[in-house]
């Protein structure tokens, strides 16, 4: 069964399964140890070396892989991890596990746009002022849902391996229990890729034992790495709610397996000849499905009119273009000029208007009357299409008067 | 009784002759 429609084929939400987004993607570090080798790193051999693909391996307890950056010598020194989703992803948390000491000051940037722009989702830091400029655990409000925050949480130095720093970008904001009125908050969950930079290392001691963070206004001359044996992304192909899985293009791009006759990488607008009503995400109450404009069969395009639909009552919007067989109308539900309905025919029959076919001398027009098919008749002619002379008249030579009284 | 359809060879167009439809 579709998980998009339900038992009697009514559309209903669907939303694909949660995953771990980055689990096999790649991640572009701007430093790997390795090359050149080193005693404990070596690029070039798979027993010592740390490629940032291990972030995205699958990790068993018994064996942890671990990306390990150059061996750095002066703090503070961004190091930028970068990964690439592929499409838009709702996500719901960002983790990392350390193999080596968790970074003293970490943030964690998002793209909408497939990293064109960056914007911050949080801050890690003892010192959240002094590095980011921001309060340590400010609070949420409904006014700044989307304002990242930093803490001072998930920064000691203990667990020296092991440690992690798991964002969840829920929690805590006032509308995640409404999440699905909340444009805001479906925006902020919204990520294209995810980006993790590590500004600062804990405190080191350099060989004169001297604590450098502060003095030194937070440079450190000790050596340091920073090291990640997993990166998560966890969350949802994001889909808007018209689709239960997501799969791969011919281009071998990710996109949503659309229904609800939606389309686009995250069924992000109608398909074609669906526009009676607006497109809208799907929630729990309302599948928002796009609907078929009514042309009666007689046109292939429509356009949506907010007008028209605010007049319908939000129900209808849908605009037919080029209708043919003779049609016209927003619907195609009635005849052009020129033609008349056969009633013995359905509205959505091919020949549901037959031509008036008014006498060139006989009527006093082209067009006759839509419904019944009577065109304009001159003076003394009768008939549906006005060929003949009513009865007491008889034909004359003139043109402009066809039929006249018979003496 | 029916009457019979108009004859269009009966007309005379001398003077109507932007008149005349195709035929």
């Amino acid at each position: 069964p579709d998980p998009c429609y339900d038992e009697n084929g009514a559309p209903r939400r669907c939303i694909p399964e949660f995953v771990n987004a980055a689990f096999g993607k790649e991640v572009q570090a701007s430093s790997t140890c390795g090359k050149p080798p080193t005693r404990h790193c070596n690029a070039s051999d798979p027993r010592k070396a740390h490629p940032p693909s291990y972030l995205t391996d699958l990790n068993t307890a018994a064996n942890m892989t671990c990306w390990r950056s150059e061996m750095l010598h002066h703090s503070p020194q961004n190091i930028t991890l970068t990964l690439s989703l592929g499409k838009k992803f709702e996500v719901v948390y960002v983790s990392l596990q350390f193999c080596s000491p968790r970074p003293e000051s970490t943030a964690i940037f998002k793209s909408m746009d497939y990293g064109k722009t960056w914007v911050p989702y949080q801050y890690y830091s003892s010192q959240c002022r002094k590095i980011y400029g921001k309060p340590n655990k400010a609070t949420v409000t409904k006014q700044n849902e989307q304002e990242a925050l930093c803490t001072d949480g998930q920064t000691d130095l203990y667990p020296l391996t092991g440690g992690l720093i798991a964002f969840s970008t829920l929690d805590g904001r006032p509308s995640a229990q409404d999440f699905d009125n909340s444009p805001v908050l479906q925006d902020w969950v919204t990520a294209t890729d995810i980006r993790v930079i590590f500004s600062r290392p804990h405190v080191f001691r350099d060989k004169g034992g001297r604590d450098n963070d502060e003095e030194d206004g937070g440079t450190s001359s000790s050596p340091y790495y920073y090291a990640v044996g997993e990166l998560q992304v966890g969350g949802r192909c994001k889909c808007n709610g018209h689709a239960s899985r997501c799969v791969k293009d011919k281009e071998d791009k990710l996109v949503c397996d659309c229904k609800h006759n939606t389309e686009g990488p995250e069924c992000d607008r109608c398909k074609p000849f669906h526009y009676d009503r607006p497109w809208q995400r799907a929630n729990t109450r309302e599948a928002n499905e796009c609907l078929a404009c009514n042309c009666n069969l007689h046109a292939r395009r429509c356009r949506f009119n907010m007008e028209l639909y605010k007049l319908s009552g939000r129900k209808s919007g849908g605009v037919c273009l080029n209708c043919r067989h003779n049609t016209a109308g927003r619907h195609c539900h009635y005849c052009k000029e020129g033609f008349y309905r056969d009633l013995s025919k359905s509205i959505t029959d091919r020949k549901a208007c037959k031509a008036c076919d008014c006498h060139p001398v006989g009527a006093a027009g082209k067009t006759c009357n839509q419904t019944t098919g009577q065109c304009p008749c001159k003076d003394g002619v009768t008939g549906l299409t006005c060929n003949r002379c009513a009865k007491g008249y008889q034909q004359s030579r003139s043109p402009v008067a066809p039929c006249i009284k018979i003496p | 009784d029916v009457m019979p359809t108009l004859d269009m060879a009966l007309f005379d167009w001398t003077d109507y002759e932007d008149l005349k439809p195709e035929m």
